[in-house]
């Protein structure tokens, strides 16, 4: 038996937002530490590493460890059924075919039953990647609505955006055809509000170019936390960051472009 | 241009 509540199910809307322009299907891996997918999208260029600590659930049992394979877009289907304010559980037996989806409003008056089949992914699996745990030369913290505001904005220059960062901060650019852009933004020295900061840990200064096709799926999670990571070495993927309340993060990771 | 990598070849031995 899995069963896993969460009181707002807002969030997990928000989590599917965040994952649905890259994955078509995913494999949740469900244990009694949690809910985990890892999953490449369809070029392999990124992964998406999402991560729901057991521990953040309202309620939480796994007696044992299950991989079930959803779709993305019907998951989303369905979670369009839910009301904002609605509590959502995730409700399957042991070798399951289907998933329960479980919305009660607030007030218990209405309780909405959902199944989804499971699909059989028999296609080249991937287990668990041990994401390297490694010091990055450059780690930026800022607003994710700025950053989101800085991949819209220097999309409209190329196909890619170039990150540099020093001690004095990030400078991002693109260019293209009509001409070019950047934007450098400084660590903030004090700023009233955590969320509002700019934060710059540097070892040794990088420049890293990456596709902006795939910066702006990422900045879909910017729903989920004010604040985005960005941990950066040269010539190794970009990880970006997001934190989802106290229940967990979601992490896409992205390879650079290389010159030919 | 510059090419795009491919993730697999940091994480994932085929």
């Amino acid at each position: 038996m899995f069963e896993a509540r969460l009181v707002q199910s807002a969030i997990l809307k928000k989590v599917l937002d965040a994952i649905k322009d890259l994955l078509t299907e995913a494999t949740f891996e469900c244990s009694d530490s949690g809910i985990q997918v890892q999953a490449m999208d369809n070029a392999h260029v990124s992964l998406v590493s999402l991560n729901l600590r057991s521990d953040g659930f309202d309620k939480y049992r796994c007696d044992r460890n299950l991989s079930m394979g959803m779709s993305i877009a019907s998951m989303t289907k369905i979670l369009r059924c839910a009301g904002a304010e609605d509590t959502v559980t995730l409700r399957a037996v042991d070798n399951p075919e289907n998933i329960m989806f479980i919305f009660e409003s607030p007030n218990k008056e209405k309780l909405a039953e959902y199944e989804m089949k499971l699909i059989n992914m028999d296609q080249e699996h991937l287990g668990i990647i041990k994401t390297k745990e490694t010091s990055y030369s450059c780690v930026v913290k800022m607003p994710s609505q700025e950053f989101s505001r800085i991949c819209r904005d220097l999309s409209q220059f190329g196909e890619s955006i170039t990150f540099a960062c020093s001690k004095e901060g990030i400078k991002f650019s693109a260019s293209g055809d009509f001409g070019q852009a950047t934007v450098k933004l400084a660590q903030t020295a004090d700023a009233d509000k955590e969320e509002e900061a700019v934060l710059v840990t540097m070892q040794e200064p990088v420049k890293l170019t990456f596709s902006c096709r795939y910066l702006n799926c990422f900045v879909k999670a910017g729903p989920l936390c004010a604040q985005v990571q960005l941990s950066m070495s040269n010539d190794v993927p970009l990880v970006c960051e997001y934190k989802i309340g106290d229940i967990g993060h979601i992490r896409y990771y992205l390879a650079p472009k290389i010159d030919d | 241009a510059p090419k795009q990598r491919r993730i697999r070849e940091f994480f994932v031995k085929w």
